[in-house]
């Protein structure tokens, strides 16, 4: 990515590896 | 100065990389391959994945996923993907599992397996289903005498085999509407049912038959002075298990069961069901 020095960049979605994703329902 | 065990460290991988969920599909279709009691489990959540360098060749995958119940007893030849999850309401029951699988040459095999099973909270139960009766002990007088009466209505409408009871699997007690829920399985005999006389001298068949029954006994109110009960089994096609073992609770009960007050020993298959193996081979505890 290329952005202006002086313009703030949002940082980007953090993705979290573990754990994964709830298929179901969580007890 | 080198690090120590060079290459034996481990890599951490997504839990919901394509690698970490085809190693879990693999792990889970062992366990439930390897049931004998309870009900078929369904991956739910991958908790987490370490994959280890083995040498001289492949990795093992060490995972923690967690389950749930699904409505297909272990015996049930049904795919696990065509059975239900256990709805909140019925009282779920979670699988908390630890794997360890080897992928070598593209190949995933079960080395461990370890499963531990419980019931959702009471109170958890209780938020979504006010009136659900919340799971029984199966050994409660109420389950035993819902399970007899039913086994003995089936057995006394059917023309086949006499029908033996392999285990209870699961029981609810509606104390306000006075009905016990009770679901068991089943297995058959060389008698027939019309004309048993002795069910002790009945013996299993050879290639075993398996059936899976769900029952409702109503007991004699102060209004409502009868009895009742109502039972349907589905009998299962002769089947080859495998060589089987357990899925335990940390109460030593099997997968989808109520903790037990007595001290059943862990992992003993019920009567009529194979024994675990002895020897080399994956270890499922």
């Amino acid at each position: 990515n290329v952005a202006q020095p002086s313009v703030a960049v949002a940082p980007g979605p953090v993705v979290q590896p573990c754990p994964g994703r709830i298929r179901h329902f969580k007890i | 100065v080198s690090p120590p065990n060079p290459g034996l460290g481990y890599r951490a991988l997504n839990c919901d990389d394509p690698e970490s969920e085809q190693a879990a599909l693999v792990a889970m279709d062992y366990l439930n391959k390897n049931l004998f009691r309870g009900y078929k489990h369904t991956l739910n959540q991958i908790d987490k994945v370490k994959v280890w360098s083995r040498r001289p060749t492949g990795e093992v995958f060490e995972m923690e996923i967690d389950t749930l119940e699904t409505t297909c007893h272990a015996l049930d030849p049904t795919p696990v993907a065509n059975c239900s999850v256990r709805s909140l309401g019925e009282h779920a029951v979670e699988g908390d599992c630890d794997f360890r699988v080897l992928k070598l040459d593209g190949q995933f095999t079960v080395l461990f397996a370890k499963c531990d099973s419980s019931p959702d909270s009471a109170e958890d139960l209780r938020k979504v289903c006010p009136d659900c009766p919340p799971l029984a002990q199966l050994n409660n007088t109420k389950v035993v005498h819902a399970v007899e009466a039913a086994l003995t209505a089936f057995n006394t409408q059917t023309n086949g085999s006499y029908f033996q009871l392999v285990e209870v699997s699961r029981a609810q007690i509606a104390y306000r509407t006075r009905m016990t829920y009770v679901e068991f399985a089943i297995a058959a005999t060389d008698c027939v049912a019309k004309e048993v006389t002795d069910p002790a001298k009945c013996n299993l068949l050879a290639e075993k038959q398996y059936g899976f029954c769900k029952g409702s006994f109503t007991e004699k109110g102060p209004v409502n002075g009868n009895e009742k009960v109502a039972v349907t089994c589905t009998v299962f096609p002769t089947q080859q298990l495998p060589v089987a073992a357990g899925v335990d609770d940390k109460e030593g009960n099997t997968a989808g069961e109520e903790p037990q007050p007595d001290n059943s020993p862990v992992a003993t298959p019920p009567a009529n069901l194979p024994e675990a193996p002895v020897g080399s081979g994956p270890l499922l505890v």
